[in-house]
């Protein structure tokens, strides 16, 4: 464990709970893509299966289940509860074009062809590209509520900070993934346009508005 | 191309 990636898992962390809570306390999940988030639920499914073969750490197990519980919560809240406060018409994205060649690649580029690794790299590749469909959502509107994009910013500055941990373990200890550092260079490439919104607006004090 | 251990990032 390393303060980069130590301080991602907390960024990620929060980037959960903010959209857990703003749902929950507005009782609406206006502005937020349904798409993204059975996504990022089948994401984390996908990858934390071992949670049922392999025990790392406390630390590790206990966090697996909050990033599910809180994924199925959140598609939970936004599908069933607050229903009627999603915003189908906007949340349009073909996630099929997401989900199937990220499938067909997870098959064809992996470190090992077991059910398990093969699940694991479908989750780090689909887990890059599954931002995509919030914003499609975010230039649709042309808007977007500052919590979400505060949920945004930290959900962008988590792989980011794992790209300096992996740095780190390169350096340190001698790991490298290959797959899951090009999927962490893409899915960071896929945040910038938003990071440059985010902070030459948000810090600003003013709303992100895109030019629709 | 992978060195290391088992899977233990989140």
């Amino acid at each position: 464990m390393n303060v980069f990636r130590l301080t991602g898992d907390l960024s990620h962390l929060a980037a959960i709970i903010i959209l857990l809570l703003k749902i929950w306390k507005s009782r609406s999940c206006a502005g937020i893509s349904g798409k993204s988030q059975i996504l990022f639920a089948l994401v984390f499914t996908t990858r934390y299966l071992d949670l049922l073969t392999s025990f790392i750490s406390l630390y590790n197990t206990s966090m697996k289940i909050i990033y599910v519980g809180c994924a199925y919560a959140t598609v939970y809240l936004i599908y069933a509860k607050f229903r009627a406060t999603y915003d189908g018409n906007h949340d349009t994205f073909r996630v099929e074009f997401l989900v199937v060649p990220v499938g067909g690649l997870a098959f064809l580029v992996n470190h090992d062809f077991s059910p398990l690794e093969i699940l694991w790299t479908f989750s780090i590749y689909l887990e890059s590209v599954a931002i995509l469909p919030q914003l499609f959502m975010i230039s649709k509107t042309g808007e977007a509520e500052t919590i979400t994009t505060h949920y945004l910013f930290c959900l962008g500055v988590y792989r980011a900070l794992y790209l300096f941990n992996w740095i780190w373990r390169f350096y340190f200890e001698g790991f490298f993934d290959m797959i899951a550092i090009v999927a962490g260079v893409v899915q960071t490439i896929l945040y910038c346009d938003f990071f440059y919104l985010y902070i030459t607006k948000v810090l600003k004090g003013k709303k992100l508005s895109l030019p629709a | 191309c992978s060195i290391g251990g088992e899977k233990d990032e989140l």
